[in-house]
């Protein structure tokens, strides 16, 4: 699975997250990625959200949806809705990350996994690419 | 003026023991053109949305990463895609799954949004739109790679099931 989150100047955000799903698949399983609120969100009120891992947990959550709910209703920050959305995803049994930019360009990664492909790059000046 | 881009290329066991030097090297470099394909549209003024749209095809286009090209493969040997993209200002979304044939999946989610009165498309029916749309199509084997062949076969040889393996091949 692979996915983006996106400020630009206007201060509009945008996400996308478009995946293959899993090895061995059949029945025409969909995880979360397709499923708007799920794997992939964006509202300008809070955060744009791609995520990756087991998407039936990530669905079962609503990870996107719910991590934009807590920073727009009870103003948590990015670091600290996604923490405990993740969790919520562990509790079920999935592991995976996130990333997630919000409405001031702040953006953050989180994952439960021993590793995640992950980048970024800003108008600070701020280049960053990871894996483990 | 603050813009801001993050990407990703998968989660899962991907350690310094189930990743080599050169896979790392690959990966780190494809991770590289991504940032390189939004930031050029975020400095220049441009939207969050064709930003993202633009990372991801470059991910899609890269074997390394489980989307388009290189995708993992079903039970059948097959790949069968999912995408999807929102825009934070109307909350506009377009989104497909189980497609087959489009190059470049992402776009054809951000086709569903722009230019159908649905936010998700599935199977036949949204290959069908894409073709209807006029997007670069790809054969199905466009999207299979010997690595991805490899490990269905060792998911059927070990007879695990589709849980176990997503966490192992990601």
């Amino acid at each position: 699975t692979v996915g983006a989150v996106a400020r630009d100047m206007a201060g509009h955000l945008a996400a996308a997250t478009s995946t293959g799903g899993v090895t061995g698949k059949r029945w025409g399983r969909i995880g979360d990625s397709p499923i708007i609120g799920a794997g992939t969100w964006a509202d300008d009120r809070a955060c744009a959200v791609s995520a990756t891992g087991s998407g039936e947990s990530f669905l079962r959550v609503g990870v996107g949806h719910e991590i934009a709910a807590r920073i727009r209703l009870s103003g948590e920050s990015i670091d600290t809705a996604t923490t405990a959305v993740l969790a919520e995803v562990q509790g079920l049994g999935g592991t995976g990350g996130v990333i997630v930019v919000g409405a001031g360009g702040h953006a953050a990664w989180h994952f439960t996994t021993p590793g995640m492909y992950r980048a970024r790059t800003d108008s600070m000046n701020r280049r960053e690419v990871a894996i483990f | 003026s603050r813009w801001s881009l993050m990407i990703h290329g998968g989660s899962g066991i991907i350690t310094p023991d189930t990743l080599s030097a050169e896979g790392e090297a690959r990966a780190r470099a494809a991770l590289d053109r991504a940032l390189n394909a939004g930031e050029a549209i975020l400095a220049t003024g441009g939207s969050s949305l064709d930003a993202v749209e633009a990372a991801v095809r470059v991910l899609e286009d890269d074997p390394h990463f489980n989307a388009g090209r290189g995708s993992a493969l079903g039970l059948d040997g097959t790949a069968t895609l999912d995408a999807a993209i929102m825009a934070g200002d109307s909350r506009a979304a377009g989104a497909v799954a189980g497609v087959t044939r489009t190059r470049h999946p992402v776009s054809l989610a951000r086709r569903v949004m722009d230019e159908s009165p649905h936010v998700l498309l599935a199977g036949a029916g949204a290959d069908a739109f894409s073709l209807d749309q006029g997007l670069e199509q790809a054969r199905p084997d466009w999207f299979v790679i010997p690595e991805r062949v490899y490990q269905l076969a060792a998911m059927k040889r070990d007879s695990a099931d589709a849980f176990d393996v997503d966490m192992k091949y990601g």
